[in-house]
């Protein structure tokens, strides 16, 4: 997080905020709502209050403009700049000024008022931008489908005004650092040739091309899959990709997610009904056989017959000795299975049923 | 494969306005080639993607254009 240059803050925790004007892009209730949860965020994690005053001067003046609206700070038409807020301080400081030529919704809908209000308003309170694009103060527009602020926002906010008095205050959720030593991950494919890594809200995804590592929301590419994905799996031959979180899977086809889902694992693929979630999956292209991992068992999937084979489920200690007794993910490349467990990545020889290295779990990302 | 020069133009001109708003460059003045070499161009350029996590080269590629093109908050001129 970054404190704004000079460190503004207000000396005082109650705030006033007056909305001087309404976008026509949603009711005025709307506005109001959206506005009133993004102030929740920062008063959940802060001694600070804010009230809403109908009429008059506030600390925070929140408008809707467009083009030169003479703060010396021109908007510039739809796209590029969304919005604006002044630090802490008297007259224009604190205020947040909209584009209104922008369309702003309260939904995944370019632009979310509710996402860009959370930023805005923590302008107002002294944040600067983030570098954390895990963080609401990260100055690129993304929405992953809920408003929450990161650890590194109430990081931020706590060390210029303190901890809220209210003992259960949120924490937030933290972005993965790819060449964490402990970095474990919920699920991990195949994709088009490349591997895409799942944690939390966040996808992490290494290729050849372009060394850095590329990190970002899963919401980006996919915005209806849920975060927290569980096993994912590519089934090559018909260029999808199934995630699974809880006894629900979805299939997406790129960046479509295909028509008719969630479904349901128990009547898609016969597992039994004391089955709740999956651990990992993997599927094999060249014999159309997938295998779901769930704690220390494992069935065997049929893409052809689209049935359970026989004689399922087996204990994974007994056909793949070694990699312990539960996998958090799993994929297949150049023939290997490589399958993880915390920070543990085993690569795995089904032919001889045997271990041939041992590595951290993101070793895929050349720290 | 090479790029279109009015594709390189207009990248030029993307670069120059995204530092003028977000990275407080001075403009500096109408000719295209004094602003693409300018030095401070070059290093509003490494800041931004130092900042963004990009590979720090000094140069508009691909991935920086990108993250340019992106929308994002505004910087209100405080300093004037």
């Amino acid at each position: 997080f970054v404190l704004t240059q000079g460190n503004p803050r207000w000396e005082k925790t109650d705030l006033t905020y007056r909305i001087e004007n309404y976008t026509p892009d949603l009711s005025e209730a709307e506005v109001d709502h959206a506005i009133e949860k993004a102030f929740q965020l920062w008063s959940n994690v802060t001694p600070l209050t804010f009230t809403k005053l109908p009429a008059g001067q506030a600390d925070i003046m929140i408008s809707f403009v467009r083009g030169d609206h003479h703060d010396n700070s021109p908007f510039d038409g739809s796209g590029g700049n969304l919005a604006h807020a002044f630090q802490p301080g008297p007259g224009i400081g604190g205020d947040a000024h909209f584009d209104e030529d922008e369309r702003w919704t309260n939904n995944y809908r370019d632009y979310n008022l509710y996402r860009v209000a959370a930023h805005e308003l923590g302008h107002s309170l002294g944040l600067s931008h983030s570098t954390d694009i895990g963080a609401l103060m990260y100055p690129n527009y993304i929405f992953s489908g809920d408003v929450q602020l990161a650890q590194d926002d109430i990081n931020g906010i706590q060390t210029i005004y303190g901890p809220s008095k209210n003992p259960t205050q949120p924490t937030g959720s933290q972005t993965p650092e790819v060449c964490d030593s402990k970095l474990t991950f919920d699920a991990i494919t195949t994709i088009r040739g490349e591997l895409m890594f799942f944690k939390d809200r966040f996808y992490m995804r290494a290729n050849s091309v372009y060394p850095e590592v590329e990190l970002n929301f899963i919401s980006v590419f996919w915005p209806s899959l849920p975060s927290g994905i569980e096993a994912a799996y590519e089934l090559a031959e018909r260029d999808e990709i199934r995630f699974f979180k809880g006894s629900k899977y979805w299939a997406v086809l790129g960046q479509d997610v295909l028509r008719g889902y969630p479904k349901d694992i128990h009547s898609s693929f016969g597992f039994p009904r004391t089955v709740k979630h999956i651990d990992a999956a993997v599927s094999e292209e060249d014999t159309g056989k997938t295998y779901f991992f769930v704690a220390n068992k494992y069935w065997r999937y049929d893409e052809y017959k689209r049935s359970m084979d026989a004689g399922y489920p087996k204990m994974i200690a007994h056909d793949f000795p070694g990699i312990g007794h539960k996998v958090d993910a799993v994929f297949k490349k150049d023939g290997f299975f490589y399958f993880f467990h915390g920070t543990r990545q085993y690569k795995f020889d089904a032919k001889t049923k045997r271990i041939l290295s041992l590595q951290k779990a993101n070793s895929w990302f050349n720290c | 494969f090479p790029v279109a020069p009015e594709t390189q133009q207009q990248d030029v001109e993307t670069v120059q306005k995204y530092l003028e708003k977000y990275y407080d460059l001075k403009d500096v003045g109408t000719h295209i080639e004094r602003r693409r070499n300018s030095g401070s161009v070059v290093e509003k350029l490494k800041q931004m993607q130092e900042f963004f996590g990009l590979r720090v080269t000094g140069k508009p590629d691909a991935e920086t254009m990108k993250v340019m093109k992106q929308p994002r908050c505004g910087v209100p001129d405080v300093a004037r």
